[in-house]
């Protein structure tokens, strides 16, 4: 059959569905472990971070689309938890075999890494519904929810979504080629605009590097 | 994979992104 705009769209659902549909709402046997094996055992955080973004989520969703659709964003959060275990424990493995170390205690006690992770998740999620999540909502001018809607749902900063994209896409072989076109966009919309917002952690970073700078002899002036 | 432009080196990941190496 000849493709169609609404047929890419429900193939490209129907593949999510097919990943998540068998992926799991808690942690692995195997993230179970990668948790173990920290120094600090992150659990207890991380269920905690997602109940609470469950609610921040859900909250928005229905303030965006209104109460009559706000099971339609719980769905949608549900599988973004999947999707956010799923990749955490392929990046895990990912970053066992490239550094040769069992301990992620840092990095798994890392907000800005777990809501950076699970907010592109959901942002799959959401880019892959599309706007159908708006048909019972109205005016879709102001109803767009995919990026960078999901920062301010999370309260989290462009700079650090950006540190887990090219990750992200890294080890999850399922994406699509427009998912991985979408989550393009999200990168250059950071670099080109988001991340040179004035609270951005970007500029902490150029600042460190300058003292660093600073600290080292620099026999040339540092041009433009 | 699928024409993106991947910019990590090979010793880059999250970890280091993340200041957890």
């Amino acid at each position: 059959p000849p493709q169609t705009p609404v047929r890419a769209a429900m193939n490209t659902i129907q593949q999510l569905m097919v990943i998540l549909n068998s992926a799991n709402d808690s942690p692995s046997n195997s993230l179970i472990s990668y948790f173990n094996n920290c120094t600090v055992n992150p659990v207890e955080n991380i269920l905690q971070r997602i109940e609470h973004l469950s609610y921040v989520f859900r909250t928005r969703f229905a303030e965006a689309v209104g109460q009559a659709c706000v099971e339609i964003g719980v769905q949608r959060y549900k599988l973004g938890v999947r999707l956010y275990y799923r990749v955490m424990e392929s990046m895990l493995k990912s970053e066992e075999k490239r550094l040769s170390v069992h301990n992620f205690s840092k990095l798994l006690n890392n907000s800005a890494f777990h809501t950076s992770l699970l907010a592109c998740a959901v942002e799959v999620v959401m880019a892959t519904y599309g706007r159908s999540a708006f048909e019972c909502g109205g005016s879709s001018s102001e109803t767009d929810l995919t990026f960078p809607w999901i920062l301010y749902v999370f309260d989290l900063k462009a700079f650090d979504f950006y540190k887990v994209i090219e990750s992200f896409i890294k080890v999850e072989s399922s994406l699509s080629k427009a998912m991985i076109k979408h989550l393009e966009r999200c990168e250059h919309q950071i670099m080109e605009c988001l991340a040179w917002k004035s609270d951005s952690p970007f500029f902490d970073l150029l600042k460190q590097s300058k003292d660093r700078e600073g600290q080292i002899e620099q026999p040339e002036p540092t041009s433009t | 994979s699928q024409g993106y432009h991947f910019g990590l080196e090979e010793d880059e990941g999250v970890s280091e992104l993340f200041d957890c190496d």
